[in-house]
Protein backbone atom coordinates (compact mmCIF):
# COMPACT_ATOMS: atom_id res chain seq x y z
CA UNK A 1 0.00 0.00 0.00
CA UNK A 2 1.36 3.62 -1.12
CA UNK A 3 -0.08 6.90 -0.01
CA UNK A 4 -1.39 7.39 -3.38
CA UNK A 5 -3.35 4.41 -3.63
CA UNK A 6 -5.03 5.23 0.03
CA UNK A 7 -5.98 8.81 -1.26
CA UNK A 8 -7.43 7.16 -4.03
CA UNK A 9 -9.19 4.45 -1.86
CA UNK A 10 -10.47 7.57 0.12
CA UNK A 11 -11.33 9.56 -2.73
CA UNK A 12 -13.42 6.90 -3.81
CA UNK A 13 -14.68 5.98 -0.78
CA UNK A 14 -15.80 9.59 -0.18
CA UNK A 15 -17.36 9.71 -3.57
CA UNK A 16 -19.59 6.66 -3.21
CA UNK A 17 -20.69 8.46 0.25
CA UNK A 18 -21.17 11.82 -1.13
CA UNK A 19 -23.61 10.11 -3.66
CA UNK A 20 -25.57 8.09 -0.99
CA UNK A 21 -25.83 11.17 1.02
CA UNK A 22 -27.06 13.69 -1.75
CA UNK A 23 -30.00 11.01 -2.51
CA UNK A 24 -30.47 10.28 1.12
CA UNK A 25 -31.03 14.02 2.25
CA UNK A 26 -32.64 15.39 -0.93
CA UNK A 27 -34.17 12.68 -1.12
CA UNK A 28 -34.65 12.14 -5.00
CA UNK A 29 -31.80 10.59 -7.44
CA UNK A 30 -32.28 13.78 -9.91
CA UNK A 31 -29.26 14.27 -12.45
CA UNK A 32 -28.19 11.03 -11.52
CA UNK A 33 -27.54 8.01 -14.08
CA UNK A 34 -29.20 4.59 -12.56
CA UNK A 35 -27.70 2.51 -15.45
CA UNK A 36 -24.29 4.10 -14.25
CA UNK A 37 -24.49 3.04 -10.82
CA UNK A 38 -26.15 -0.55 -11.95
CA UNK A 39 -22.63 -0.73 -13.64
CA UNK A 40 -20.85 0.03 -10.50
CA UNK A 41 -22.76 -2.60 -8.63
CA UNK A 42 -21.90 -5.12 -11.73
CA UNK A 43 -17.75 -4.09 -11.24
CA UNK A 44 -18.21 -4.68 -7.32
CA UNK A 45 -20.04 -7.71 -7.40
CA UNK A 46 -17.78 -9.18 -10.09
CA UNK A 47 -14.18 -7.92 -8.92
CA UNK A 48 -14.49 -9.35 -5.52
CA UNK A 49 -16.07 -12.66 -6.00
CA UNK A 50 -13.02 -13.42 -4.07
CA UNK A 51 -13.88 -11.59 -1.22
CA UNK A 52 -13.74 -14.82 0.77
CA UNK A 53 -11.77 -16.85 -0.51
CA UNK A 54 -8.54 -14.32 -0.91
CA UNK A 55 -8.00 -13.01 2.31
CA UNK A 56 -5.33 -9.74 1.26
CA UNK A 57 -6.03 -7.51 4.80
CA UNK A 58 -8.78 -6.26 6.90
CA UNK A 59 -8.93 -2.71 4.96
CA UNK A 60 -9.25 -4.50 1.58
CA UNK A 61 -12.00 -6.91 2.52
CA UNK A 62 -13.74 -4.01 5.33
CA UNK A 63 -13.43 -1.59 1.67
CA UNK A 64 -14.90 -4.77 -0.54
CA UNK A 65 -17.77 -5.00 1.38
CA UNK A 66 -18.55 -1.27 1.61
CA UNK A 67 -18.14 -0.55 -2.33
CA UNK A 68 -20.75 -3.87 -2.63
CA UNK A 69 -23.42 -2.63 -0.52
CA UNK A 70 -23.14 1.20 -1.16
CA UNK A 71 -23.33 0.19 -4.92
CA UNK A 72 -25.86 -1.81 -3.93
CA UNK A 73 -28.21 0.35 -2.05
CA UNK A 74 -27.68 3.30 -4.62
CA UNK A 75 -29.18 0.80 -7.27
CA UNK A 76 -31.63 0.78 -4.38
CA UNK A 77 -32.42 4.20 -3.93
CA UNK A 78 -32.70 5.05 -7.35
CA UNK A 79 -34.42 2.06 -9.04
CA UNK A 80 -36.97 1.68 -6.07
CA UNK A 81 -37.00 3.75 -2.70
CA UNK A 82 -36.46 7.02 -5.13
CA UNK A 83 -37.49 5.67 -8.29
CA UNK A 84 -40.46 8.38 -8.23
CA UNK A 85 -37.63 11.13 -8.97
CA UNK A 86 -35.53 8.81 -11.34
CA UNK A 87 -35.40 10.76 -14.29
CA UNK A 88 -35.42 8.06 -17.32
CA UNK A 89 -35.90 10.51 -20.15
CA UNK A 90 -32.19 11.47 -19.82
CA UNK A 91 -30.69 8.50 -18.59
CA UNK A 92 -30.82 6.48 -21.94
CA UNK A 93 -27.60 5.73 -22.67
CA UNK A 94 -27.60 2.25 -24.25
CA UNK A 95 -25.35 0.03 -21.68
CA UNK A 96 -25.95 -3.09 -23.70
CA UNK A 97 -23.07 -1.00 -26.40
CA UNK A 98 -21.01 -1.07 -23.36
CA UNK A 99 -21.29 -4.32 -21.93
CA UNK A 100 -21.20 -6.44 -24.65
CA UNK A 101 -18.07 -5.11 -26.29
CA UNK A 102 -16.61 -5.12 -22.44
CA UNK A 103 -17.56 -8.77 -21.87
CA UNK A 104 -16.22 -9.96 -25.41
CA UNK A 105 -12.51 -7.96 -24.95
CA UNK A 106 -12.33 -9.78 -20.87
CA UNK A 107 -12.73 -13.38 -23.23
CA UNK A 108 -10.06 -12.14 -25.39
CA UNK A 109 -7.41 -9.93 -23.61
CA UNK A 110 -6.45 -11.23 -19.98
CA UNK A 111 -3.86 -12.60 -17.82
CA UNK A 112 -5.28 -15.90 -17.35
CA UNK A 113 -8.06 -17.85 -18.81
CA UNK A 114 -10.26 -18.60 -15.89
CA UNK A 115 -13.62 -17.84 -14.69
CA UNK A 116 -12.55 -15.72 -12.00
CA UNK A 117 -9.57 -14.32 -14.04
CA UNK A 118 -12.23 -13.21 -17.00
CA UNK A 119 -14.54 -11.85 -14.24
CA UNK A 120 -12.07 -9.64 -12.67
CA UNK A 121 -10.66 -8.44 -16.23
CA UNK A 122 -14.45 -7.62 -17.72
CA UNK A 123 -14.96 -5.46 -14.20
CA UNK A 124 -11.63 -3.72 -15.09
CA UNK A 125 -12.99 -2.94 -18.49
CA UNK A 126 -16.22 -2.07 -17.14
CA UNK A 127 -15.47 0.42 -14.64
CA UNK A 128 -13.12 2.21 -17.41
CA UNK A 129 -16.52 3.12 -19.24
CA UNK A 130 -19.26 2.76 -16.80
CA UNK A 131 -19.27 6.68 -15.99
CA UNK A 132 -20.29 7.26 -19.54
CA UNK A 133 -24.48 7.02 -19.37
CA UNK A 134 -23.59 9.74 -16.25
CA UNK A 135 -21.61 12.14 -18.34
CA UNK A 136 -24.17 11.53 -21.44
CA UNK A 137 -27.40 12.19 -19.39
CA UNK A 138 -25.23 15.40 -17.89
CA UNK A 139 -24.50 16.26 -21.55
CA UNK A 140 -28.12 15.53 -22.16
CA UNK A 141 -29.52 17.96 -20.03
CA UNK A 142 -27.03 20.05 -20.25
CA UNK A 143 -25.79 21.16 -16.05
CA UNK A 144 -25.15 19.24 -12.82
CA UNK A 145 -25.89 20.00 -9.27
CA UNK A 146 -22.80 21.22 -7.65
CA UNK A 147 -22.91 17.93 -5.18
CA UNK A 148 -23.42 15.31 -8.27
CA UNK A 149 -20.24 17.63 -9.85
CA UNK A 150 -18.21 16.82 -6.23
CA UNK A 151 -19.23 12.90 -6.49
CA UNK A 152 -18.22 13.16 -10.36
CA UNK A 153 -14.86 14.88 -9.17
CA UNK A 154 -13.72 12.63 -6.72
CA UNK A 155 -14.60 9.46 -8.85
CA UNK A 156 -12.43 10.62 -11.54
CA UNK A 157 -9.68 11.37 -8.97
CA UNK A 158 -9.55 8.17 -7.48
CA UNK A 159 -8.50 6.25 -10.91
CA UNK A 160 -5.89 9.32 -11.85
CA UNK A 161 -4.46 8.57 -8.09
CA UNK A 162 -4.34 4.86 -8.71
CA UNK A 163 -2.49 5.77 -12.06
CA UNK A 164 0.37 7.82 -9.48
CA UNK A 165 0.07 4.64 -7.42
CA UNK A 166 1.04 2.34 -10.11
CA UNK A 167 3.85 4.72 -11.82
CA UNK A 168 5.03 4.26 -7.96
CA UNK A 169 4.50 0.68 -7.77
CA UNK A 170 6.77 0.23 -11.22
CA UNK A 171 9.41 2.13 -10.07
CA UNK A 172 9.61 0.50 -6.37
CA UNK A 173 8.08 -2.19 -6.41
CA UNK A 174 8.82 -3.58 -10.24
CA UNK A 175 5.28 -4.23 -10.15
CA UNK A 176 2.40 -3.56 -13.19
CA UNK A 177 -0.51 -4.78 -14.47
CA UNK A 178 -0.95 -3.48 -18.25
CA UNK A 179 -4.66 -3.94 -17.88
CA UNK A 180 -5.26 -2.03 -14.66
CA UNK A 181 -3.28 0.69 -16.50
CA UNK A 182 -4.46 0.56 -19.85
CA UNK A 183 -8.22 0.26 -18.48
CA UNK A 184 -7.00 3.28 -15.68
CA UNK A 185 -6.12 5.47 -18.42
CA UNK A 186 -9.29 5.33 -20.70
CA UNK A 187 -11.38 6.08 -17.30
CA UNK A 188 -9.24 9.07 -16.19
CA UNK A 189 -9.27 10.81 -19.76
CA UNK A 190 -13.04 10.36 -19.73
CA UNK A 191 -13.26 12.70 -16.97
CA UNK A 192 -10.62 14.95 -18.37
CA UNK A 193 -13.44 17.40 -20.07
CA UNK A 194 -15.19 17.42 -16.99
CA UNK A 195 -12.21 17.73 -14.77
CA UNK A 196 -11.83 21.22 -16.83
CA UNK A 197 -15.43 22.57 -16.24
CA UNK A 198 -14.95 21.86 -12.50
CA UNK A 199 -12.28 23.46 -11.79
CA UNK A 200 -13.18 26.31 -14.31
CA UNK A 201 -16.53 26.42 -13.09
CA UNK A 202 -17.50 24.80 -9.46
CA UNK A 203 -14.34 26.03 -8.30
CA UNK A 204 -15.08 29.46 -8.48
CA UNK A 205 -18.78 29.06 -7.49
CA UNK A 206 -20.45 28.37 -10.43
CA UNK A 207 -22.91 26.05 -11.44
CA UNK A 208 -21.79 23.37 -13.79
CA UNK A 209 -23.39 23.81 -17.17
CA UNK A 210 -21.96 22.44 -20.13
CA UNK A 211 -22.24 24.53 -23.21
CA UNK A 212 -25.86 23.31 -24.56
CA UNK B 1 0.70 -15.25 -14.87
CA UNK B 2 -0.73 -13.28 -12.07
CA UNK B 3 -1.43 -15.16 -8.98
CA UNK B 4 -4.32 -14.31 -7.05
CA UNK B 5 -2.26 -13.08 -4.71
CA UNK B 6 -0.95 -10.14 -6.98
CA UNK B 7 -5.12 -8.63 -6.32
CA UNK B 8 -3.87 -6.76 -3.97
CA UNK B 9 -5.60 -3.20 -5.02
CA UNK B 10 -9.34 -2.67 -5.54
Amino acid sequence: MNVFRLIGDLSHLLAILILLWKIWKTRSCSGISGKSQFLFALVFTTRYLDLFTNFISPYNTFMKIVYIVCSCVTVYFIYVKFKATYDSNHDTFRVEFLVVPVGGLAFLVNHDFTPLEILWTFSIYLESVAILPQLFMISKTGEAETITSHYLFALGAYRALYIVNWVYRYYFEGFFDLIAIVAGCVQTILYCDFFYLYITKVLQGKKLSLPA
Amino acid sequence: EKSQMDKDEL
